[in-house]
């Protein structure tokens, strides 16, 4: 059971960390957008 | 950050830390967390051992811990930038600013903007009892918060908007701002503004919000008798009065001046000018008239006529 939980929190984290690495690059492309305005 | 200062706007992430595969430098289209593939392979392997998970999980959370900082980071830089940018757009246009900040609010959800997967618009995620789960859905929502606050569309306030002024003369001890020029318009506000003692009054066109257009009439600040109306935007639509000259046909041109700020020298002139032709005119007439020897000798007999006439009697 604590293989089990475990393994249940890595998939959790990790689909945490999938989902902010997306906010993380849709943040980058609005400051590249907004950085382009500037240039 | 300081918008007065140069602004650096490069995102400085501290990458050398991270281990994963990060970009070193923005911008990159591809930003994925390396243990994705690497985990999922791992839940399958039935034996692992507890402490390697253990191991893992701490990994994976030490990588979360860090993407967390990069993306508070590129929001304090996209924040900082979208001051500056803001801020030079003020500076370009104040009072247009001013006068579009009410629709800058009815924005277009910042979530559709920013494209946000479901799962965390939503703020759903698995079900953990742990605490460390709470504190991290937590931090997560807080983060998106502050990432949706700071949105908007940023080419939106890129679109030109075609202005034209009309200096129209109005008595003094009118009131009401009213400037005729074939359309109708509603009221919607009015202030007063530091560079005149005259308010300002917000008009929008009555096809409102059809049709974009707005008017500012304000007395000229050196000639109160000088009422100045500036639009903005091109009617779509055809004017009540649309004979009767209405200023926004002549959009085109960006600022159309009728200079009647010196208006009594200016009438003078005008008259000057209209006694001048007039005399020319009558001059042309008598030369070519007198030069015609049909009109001389009509004219003779004529005026010979009148005299025997006279005579008679």
């Amino acid at each position: 059971s604590t293989t089990t939980a475990l393994v249940d929190e890595l998939k959790r984290v990790n689909a945490e960390n999938k989902k902010l690495s997306e906010m993380l690059t849709l943040m980058c492309d609005n400051y590249n957008v907004l950085r382009k305005q500037l240039m | 950050m300081d918008c007065s200062s140069p602004l650096d706007i490069s995102l400085n992430l501290n990458t050398n830390s991270f281990d994963s595969n990060f970009p070193a430098k923005l911008p990159k289209k591809e930003v994925k967390a390396s243990t994705s593939g690497g985990v999922e392979s791992k839940w399958l392997v039935k034996d692992k051992s507890a402490s390697e998970l253990r191991e893992e999980l701490n990994r994976v959370s030490s990588e979360n811990k860090k993407i967390k900082e990069m993306l508070a980071t590129v929001w304090e830089n996209y924040n900082a930038l979208h001051h500056h940018l803001e801020k030079l757009q003020s500076q370009k246009s104040p009072e247009i600013d001013h006068i579009e900040q009410p629709t800058k609010k009815r924005k277009q959800d910042p979530e559709e903007f920013l494209g946000f997967p479901n799962g965390l618009s939503s703020g759903k995620t698995e079900n953990s009892s742990s605490n460390q789960y709470h504190h991290h859905h937590h931090q997560q929502h807080e983060q998106k918060n502050q990432l949706l606050t700071c949105k908007r569309p940023v080419t939106d306030s890129f679109n030109k908007v075609k202005v034209s002024t009309v200096y129209v003369p109005a008595d003094s001890s009118d009131t009401s701002l009213t400037v005729k020029d074939g359309y109708q318009w509603r009221k919607y506000g009015q202030k007063v503004t530091r560079d005149n003692p005259s308010p300002r009054a917000y008009f929008r066109c009555s096809f409102a919000p059809s049709c974009p257009v707005k008017k500012k009439v304000q007395r000229s600040a050196e000639d109160p008798s000088i009422l100045v109306a500036t639009y903005e935007g091109t009617h779509n639509h055809l004017g009540p009065n649309a004979s009767e000259g209405d200023a926004t046909t002549q959009v085109g041109s960006s600022t159309v001046t009728l200079d009647m700020v010196h208006g009594g020298h200016r009438l003078a002139l005008e008259k000057n000018k209209r006694g001048t032709m007039q005399e020319v005119l009558v001059q042309q007439m008598a030369s070519s008239l007198t030069n015609d020897s049909n009109f001389t000798a009509a004219l003779a007999a004529a005026i010979t006529g009148r005299l025997m006439e006279q005579s008679r009697t």
